[in-house]
């Protein structure tokens, strides 16, 4: 019985992990590896082909579901948003690295929404002291998120805009300081996370495991968060025997990773107050300020 | 609560769009 009710907690939050999230692993894959036939992803690999990514993006209709907002956009990730328009004549160029950080941070607020409907549809969250669950978010969001870039990569770059966009690693690495150093270290993280081979049902429990850390600073009652966070422990021990058999240790390797994440957050964090400091024309979404104030 | 207002927004709302 106890097995069949952590086969169910994997089920539910699979159910819940393809309600939220419109781009999973197994779409990505099969873009990524050309299995879409005619709808190829259009490729950015120089500011010429961004400029005109930027056009092909805004002329076609970005898949929607009935909680995202309807904006016809350029965005990183999962899907999005470009609130910047083109540049009109001079500065473009200048310009570029900015409005695609801008496009960039419309869309890891909307994926911040995204994380949140998820992390309320793991049993017993939104029954959480809801300051802890602010916490939880808080501290959680930037790893989920980073996680959830690896099934978009490659090691030749990666999907953006819903994946009809793929953005070579080598434009991203030329782009200017220190834009060009914020992606390089997912791009490491990720080609490694992607040896591990998960797929989207061992993505939902892993996800769930790192939102309900209950060693998040400032937490008031880390108690109910541990034993949540044991049960889906459970839960995701068992659906990688599970699913994969032949891989050992594979629950080990995964729960190490949740250490990488945690320096790759904190140096992204750092890049992005950097970031603030030597941008003038630099302004952080409210969203994401008010996740990465007083974080690291 | 103020310095997180927007989180808690967005956890309180259900799963109406949320004005980002």
């Amino acid at each position: 019985p106890e097995a069949a009710d952590l086969r169910a907690l994997s089920r539910h939050l699979y159910e819940a992990y393809l309600k939220y999230f419109p781009l999973t692993k197994a779409k990505a894959r099969a873009i990524l590896s050309g299995k879409t036939g005619d709808n190829a992803p259009f490729v950015i690999h120089d500011m010429k082909s961004l400029m005109e990514g930027e056009q092909f993006i805004n002329c076609k209709q970005i898949p929607t579901q009935e909680h995202q907002p309807q904006t016809s956009a350029l965005s990183v990730g999962h899907g999005g948003l470009m609130g910047a328009h083109l540049g009109s004549e001079c500065n473009i160029l200048d310009a570029v690295e900015l409005r695609f950080f801008h496009s960039c941070q419309s869309r890891s607020a909307e994926a911040v929404r995204e994380v949140t409907e998820f992390a309320k549809s793991i049993p017993g969250f939104i029954n959480l002291d809801l300051n802890d669950q602010v916490t939880l978010l808080k501290y959680g969001v930037i790893e989920v998120l980073i996680i959830m870039m690896a099934p978009l990569m490659n090691k030749d770059g990666t999907l953006i805009a819903y994946g009809q966009i793929f953005m070579t690693r080598e434009f991203l690495k030329s782009l200017r300081k220190p834009f060009c150093q914020m992606m390089e270290p997912k791009f490491e993280f990720s080609v490694k996370f992607n040896t591990l081979e998960l797929d989207d049902s061992d993505m939902a429990l892993f996800l769930a495991v790192i939102i309900l850390s209950g060693d998040r600073p400032g937490l008031l009652n880390v108690k109910p968060i541990e034993q949540l966070q044991e049960t889906v422990l459970h839960a995701l021990e068992l659906q990688l025997k599970l699913n994969h058999p032949d891989s050992l240790q594979l629950f080990a390797k995964l729960l190490q990773k949740m250490t990488d994440l945690r320096q790759i957050v904190t140096d992204h964090v750092h890049l992005i107050q950097l970031l603030k400091k030597t941008e003038v024309d630099m302004c952080l979404h409210p969203l994401l300020q008010e996740i990465m104030k007083d974080l690291y | 609560k103020e310095k997180h207002k927007i989180l808690h927004r967005l956890l309180q709302n259900s799963t109406s769009p949320v004005e980002l």
